[in-house]
């Protein structure tokens, strides 16, 4: 029983799904070789498809976009309590005569936002915020603009991420999400929720990410906020799952970025079920050592 | 810098999981920023496999020898604590465990992760939802407040951690250690919303497009040619043989990667499901 006299039946599943990158320009028949975007195929191995070919370099045919999303609709909506979507909505910047533009990301994005959310959301509801299964999407370094690079907000593009997402991100937490873009959603009420961060802000390819050391880095900023969020759930009893596009590795965030955030990971325990994120494309686990973490901290000091 | 650490480290120096040894993982992410064909997967797997996998089981068999020497040692004298040594029991929680996801984009099989989570129990406890001791929108509130108070003080961006221990003030993007008195969470031991199992579906991109053009052939026009041809399927579930995992907790994840660091045909049938059986090789 939810408040307002709502109720809401638990299936005990959810969805992970990421990276879906659906390409406008690509087109059945053309040649791979042009990225599926144009071209006579020299042979059949260099036709695209409808729906594609593993390991062939284009991106995701608007069809198997759709079509994987009707599957979803069909197949699992009713199944599932809610799902984490771990971001990078749009092609690859991979075709020189046809550059990607901010304003097609921006497009590409708010389109797919809508569409989870017409699959998602109740429909005999008109409160656009009234989900039956709850959707927590995060940014991947394909969906800002030029590639990889994004700041702290308020800018152009947290405030445009703030309007497409505004059915997802909790009311109360807009003002924090049009500056950090991290937020978390409630998907049981009071028992469980599902933290979507900017792992962006941790990415070493981001060329304003320098360290997570100085106040003025954002992934400094985001760590505050991320404490500060961990303890308040823990001192409301909660657990959480941690999710995010680029994943804690190494070599994907900065030294002490990474060495910092696998300590969260790791002292908050006691709350913390998992994490969950995309960007690699393999299926794959890695375990985070806690113990090195310190190490490493110690060592720098 | 690689060579000169490695000189000075040694190959594998004491808990140096050198962050070097993931170079093909930055070279494969870089081949890849203009394009989804996959370039060096299967060196940054192995590079996994030889960074966490392995350290794993080499530390759980010494940890485990040594368990195993000092039993013997005190065999004679107390035979009752004579059992089964059980290798790295209380060591796990020092670990966090990180899935990565496949994609939807055909770098491999289109592909999705289907979980399930223990709800059992969660009826009778819904009874204290409502005793939250602050509403979400107070404490954001004041949440904005207590961030600008920490970035207002004094900026010190030399010498970092060290010079705020130093100068006595406390970096607050670092935990402090988890009270001891805290019970293990959900990744530790079984309760409430511990994840039990997942399935991992793909599409056979190979088997959709044989099919479609089949469907095609048989006269069926586009739209109906796609849709018997395309669905997503099972790939495998976290049960499955060949390791089959009980449930989802760390240690269940600690023990697989104890599996796949000696197991040669677990560890193909590893990377098979990893490359979402496109038959992918570098």
């Amino acid at each position: 029983q939810l408040s307002g006299g709502k109720s809401k039946t638990l299936r005990g599943r959810f969805l992970h799904i990421t990276d879906i990158h659906p390409d406008p320009f690509y087109k059945t028949g053309t040649s791979v070789a042009q990225m599926c975007h144009r071209g006579k195929p020299e042979d059949k191995s260099d036709r695209a498809p409808r729906f594609g070919t593993a390991m062939n370099g284009c991106d995701s045919s608007m069809d198997l976009m759709e079509y994987t999303l009707k599957w979803v609709e069909d197949n699992l909506r009713d199944q599932i309590d809610f799902v984490v979507w771990t971001g990078d909505n749009i092609r690859h910047d991979n075709d020189r005569r046809n550059p990607r533009t901010e304003s097609q990301i921006f497009d590409l994005n708010a389109q797919m936002a809508q569409r989870f959310e017409k699959i998602f959301r109740n429909p005999d509801n008109i409160d656009p915020r009234d989900f039956d299964v709850e959707v927590i999407p995060s940014l991947g370094n394909n969906d800002v603009f030029p590639h990889n690079l994004f700041s702290l907000g308020p800018t152009l593009q947290t405030r445009e991420l703030t309007n497409m997402w505004s059915n997802f991100v909790p009311q109360e937490q807009q003002r924090a999400f049009a500056r950090g873009t991290s937020y978390f959603v409630e998907v049981i009420p009071g028992k469980l929720a599902v933290l979507s961060i900017e792992t962006l802000y941790l990415y070493k390819a981001n060329p304003l990410v320098d360290t997570c050391n100085s106040k003025k880095e954002p992934g400094y900023q985001l760590l505050l906020w991320l404490g500060y969020v961990l303890e308040e759930l823990r001192s409301r009893n909660m657990k959480v799952w941690l999710t995010g596009h680029v994943p804690p590795l190494p070599k994907n965030y900065d030294g002490n970025c990474f060495h910092k955030y696998t300590l969260w990971t790791n002292e908050y325990r006691d709350i913390i079920i998992g994490g969950l994120y995309g960007h690699m494309n393999i299926d794959h686990f890695i375990p985070l050592d806690a113990k090195k973490s310190w190490k490493a901290i110690e060592k720098s000091n | 810098s690689k060579a000169f650490n490695e000189k000075k480290n040694g190959e594998f120096g004491d808990d140096d999981d050198s962050d070097d040894v993931l170079d093909s993982a930055v070279e494969a992410s870089d081949a890849r920023i203009m394009g989804a064909k996959p370039v060096n997967k299967v060196a940054y797997i192995e590079k996994v496999r030889e960074t966490y996998y392995n350290k794993i089981a080499s530390k759980a068999s010494s940890f485990a020898s040594r368990r195993s020497r000092k039993k013997h040692k005190n065999k004679n004298k107390n035979d009752k604590n004579n059992k089964k040594p059980t290798h790295y029991k209380g060591k796990v929680d020092r670990y966090s465990i990180v899935t990565v996801a496949g994609s939807v984009i055909p770098t491999f099989n289109p592909a999705f992760r289907v979980w399930e989570y223990n709800i059992s129990g969660l009826e009778s406890s819904c009874s204290t939802n409502a005793m939250h001791t602050q509403e979400w929108g107070t404490f954001f509130d004041n949440l904005e407040t207590k961030i600008e108070q920490d970035l207002m003080e004094e900026e010190n961006t030399f010498g970092w951690a060290g010079a705020l221990w130093r100068s006595g003030k406390i970096d607050k993007t670092i935990p402090s250690r988890m009270p001891t008195d805290l019970p293990l969470g959900p990744a530790y031991t079984p309760q409430l919303f511990t994840p039990t199992r997942f399935v991992q579906y793909y599409a056979d991109l190979k088997d959709i497009e044989r099919k479609y053009s089949q469907a095609l052939d048989d006269g069926l026009n586009e739209e109906e040619a796609a849709a018997k041809a395309f669905a997503y399927q099972v790939e495998y579930s976290s049960d499955d043989a060949p390791y089959p995992m009980k449930s989802l907790l760390t240690k269940d994840y600690i023990d697989l990667a104890v599996e796949l660091a000696y197991n040669e045909t677990l560890w193909t049938k590893f990377t098979e499901r990893a490359f979402l059986s496109s038959g992918y090789d570098d």
